[in-house]
């Protein structure tokens, strides 16, 4: 018997539309880390601090992007986070403290050119990374995408879409989900990206 | 590698925000797998801004439990487009496993299934072979009475189950049902360990040709 992966459709799983949370904006941009000028840099920004927690792998070898974000939300406590940059071009995994300045260095290069915060402060940033392993970042592709995305920030579902976008690696379509549901009366928004196709099997604490 | 991150404009209290995210992630993302790999880089994260006002949400107000479902619905959705996108993935896998002594082995039970590569070659082929589904639940390292196993697969249209082993039985498979059922795109499996009352479901995908081909060519 000869076997042939005929993949399903799965452009049925593309939201069309979508309600987002208020006070966020995003984009996806090229930066020029992935090759042919592919979107591979994702920027979410709040107009207002955020209370935030993250989860992260329980692999032993974390990336630089994990230990930076962690150390991110152990300092602020959580609080104060208005920021997130995540690239898809690289991983920035098993690069040593080279990499882990790399890490530092987004944060403290949006916190700046975001909030205007110059260094000395909380951070407010947290980052991930995918990708390439074993590679540096390209920091100066890194750091005039950030500066792009941060001009074509914006709240529609495109927005959104390529803040999806922006995030795959290996991945045949965006996955962005989002909601409106009412506590007590009052209506809020909640909207989720992921990305993920392979080396999946999360042990995330 | 798996990245995310969830934004709401609702104002939830730093503590809340923490627990929300952990129970949530447990029930989505901890319960997906694709190819049995854990990244380096994985990690999701969960901000909220207060935006829409209204008083805050910790994790003793009456909205907490309304938030939590919420976020849970938007994660195990996130998470199972993750695993329909599996590389080269053909095939959607619903496993639910109940009846264990534990939860712990509820998951163990689950997590030693999807990542078997054996059964998820089988789910390529379309192939019965409920005998590799058995064997990965023996191997899961969880309390397992094999007098007391029971196997079916659950077509994605719920309509009948078709039962592989009762209470450690065989039954008189139809193959010509279990191929109907393995055809479609989507489909369950169930598994009753009849040890205990804890249950847990997980999300997983076939192994293809494809997924070889795609990691073949891809230095990550």
């Amino acid at each position: 018997r000869r076997f042939v992966a005929t993949m399903p459709d799965k452009t049925k799983y593309i939201a069309k539309s979508g309600t987002y949370p208020k006070g966020f904006l995003i984009n996806g941009v090229s930066s020029g880390v992935k090759a042919k000028g592919a979107l591979d840099l994702t920027m979410l920004v709040s107009e207002k601090p955020c209370n935030a927690a993250a989860v992260f792998t329980k692999n032993a070898f974390q990336a630089a992007p994990v230990r930076v974000s962690r150390e991110t939300l152990q300092q602020t406590k959580g609080q104060g986070i208005q920021c997130l940059v995540v690239n898809s071009g690289c991983a920035n995994a098993v690069t040593g403290s080279g990499g882990v300045q790399d890490a530092r260095l987004i944060t403290a290069l949006a916190d700046k050119a975001v909030l205007g915060r110059g260094d000395g402060g909380l951070p407010s940033t947290l980052v991930m990374s995918t990708g390439v392993i074993g590679q540096r970042l390209k920091m100066d592709k890194i750091s005039s995408g950030v500066m792009k995305a941060i001009e074509g920030l914006g709240s529609s579902h495109e927005h959104w879409m390529r803040g999806a976008k922006a995030i795959c690696t290996t991945d045949t379509f965006p996955k962005v989900v989002s909601q409106e549901f009412s506590v007590n009366g009052q209506t809020y928004r909640i909207a989720g990206l992921a990305k993920g196709a392979g080396m999946i099997n999360p042990n995330l604490a | 590698t798996l990245l995310g991150f969830f934004a709401t404009d609702a104002p939830v209290a730093v503590e809340a925000v923490q627990q929300i995210l952990r129970e949530a992630v447990d029930k989505s993302f901890n319960a997906i797998s694709i190819d049995g790999d854990t990244s380096t880089n994985d990690t999701i994260a969960f901000l909220a801004n207060g935006a829409s006002g209204g008083p805050e949400i910790d994790v003793s107000s009456p909205a907490y439990e309304e938030l939590k479902q919420s976020v849970t619905g938007i994660a195990q959705k996130l998470s199972q487009l993750v695993v329909r996108d599996g590389e080269g993935a053909t095939k959607f896998v619903t496993i639910r496993v109940r009846g264990a002594a534990t939860e712990a082995d509820a998951k163990l039970v689950a997590a030693t299934i999807s990542n078997s590569a054996l059964v998820k070659t089988a789910f390529f082929g379309e192939d019965a072979n409920w005998g590799r589904i058995l064997c990965a639940i023996g191997y899961s390292g969880a309390i397992v009475n094999p007098k007391a196993t029971s196997v079916s697969f659950v077509p994605a249209d719920q309509t009948e189950s078709l039962r592989l082993l009762v209470l450690g039985e065989p039954q008189n498979v139809d193959e010509e049902r279990a191929s109907e059922i393995l055809s479609h795109d989507e489909f369950g499996l169930d598994v009753d360990l009849g040890s205990g009352n804890h249950e847990t479901v997980s999300w997983t995908c076939d192994f293809s040709y494809e997924y070889v081909r795609i990691n073949a060519d891809y230095r990550s």
